[in-house]
């Protein structure tokens, strides 16, 4: 898993 | 964005508006569960902490707004107001929440995508989410008799995890490296706590009749 990846759903 | 992902947002914040307007309009919060509504606050607490740094859409921001201010409201209403808090049906609203937030933590801590505060703690809303319905569909197993609203409540609730679903199934075949399966068995988990409400809520609508839950 790539470092501060955003979670993009609610 | 596709229109499943839409469709399941707005449904979510159609039950939560749904519900207000029950309790608003009756004066009674009569048959809501207000330890599933305080978990649900938890929920979204733990999980949009990002809002102060992450924009990623207007969209996501103001949904996620919207949404602790409309479970804040609820739980005002059951725990404050003067005329609602009366019909709070708390001799049957008896589970106890901490056998869901234990587990929830331990196992946030245990399997996450990363080990950092937030990460856990958004891990955590994840896994508090599947189960967060649980008192409230116990409450209503207890009260056997569901009046349309909060029948109705928790319809749009399964509805919405339906169609998260449906919006994984479309991500995983149109986006290259998307993936997030705790996401995806949380959410299983979810949707299938609501399967058993389903069949009984679907069949009172074909009959038209008052939605009545089996012993």
């Amino acid at each position: 898993e790539e470092d501060g990846e955003e979670h993009d759903e609610l | 964005m596709n229109i499943f992902r839409v469709s399941a947002d707005i449904l979510h914040l159609l039950s939560i508006l749904v519900l207000l307007l029950k309790i608003h309009a009756t004066k009674s919060c009569a048959g809501i569960s207000l330890k599933t509504q305080e978990l649900y606050l938890a929920v979204f607490v733990t999980r949009y902490l990002d809002l102060f740094w992450n924009f990623h859409s207007l969209y996501n921001s103001v949904f996620k707004v919207v949404y602790i201010a409309t479970s804040s409201m609820i739980i005002w209403y059951m725990k404050r107001h003067r005329g609602v808090k009366q019909t709070y049906d708390k001799d049957h609203d008896t589970f106890r929440y901490l056998f869901l937030i234990v587990p929830c933590a331990v196992l946030a801590l245990i399997v996450n995508g990363r080990f950092s505060l937030f990460e856990i703690l958004w891990t955590f809303s994840i896994y508090l989410e599947a189960v967060a319905i649980l008192p409230q569909l116990v409450l209503l197993q207890r009260t056997k008799n569901v009046d349309n609203l909060t029948g109705n409540y928790v319809f749009l609730l399964g509805l919405y995890r339906a169609f998260y679903i449906l919006n994984w199934i479309y991500r995983y075949a149109t986006e290259p490296h998307y993936s997030a399966w705790i996401v995806w068995l949380s959410g299983l988990v979810q949707t299938g706590l609501y399967l058993d409400f389903f069949y009984y809520y679907l069949q009172a609508w074909k009959q038209s009749k008052k939605l009545q839950l089996p012993s």
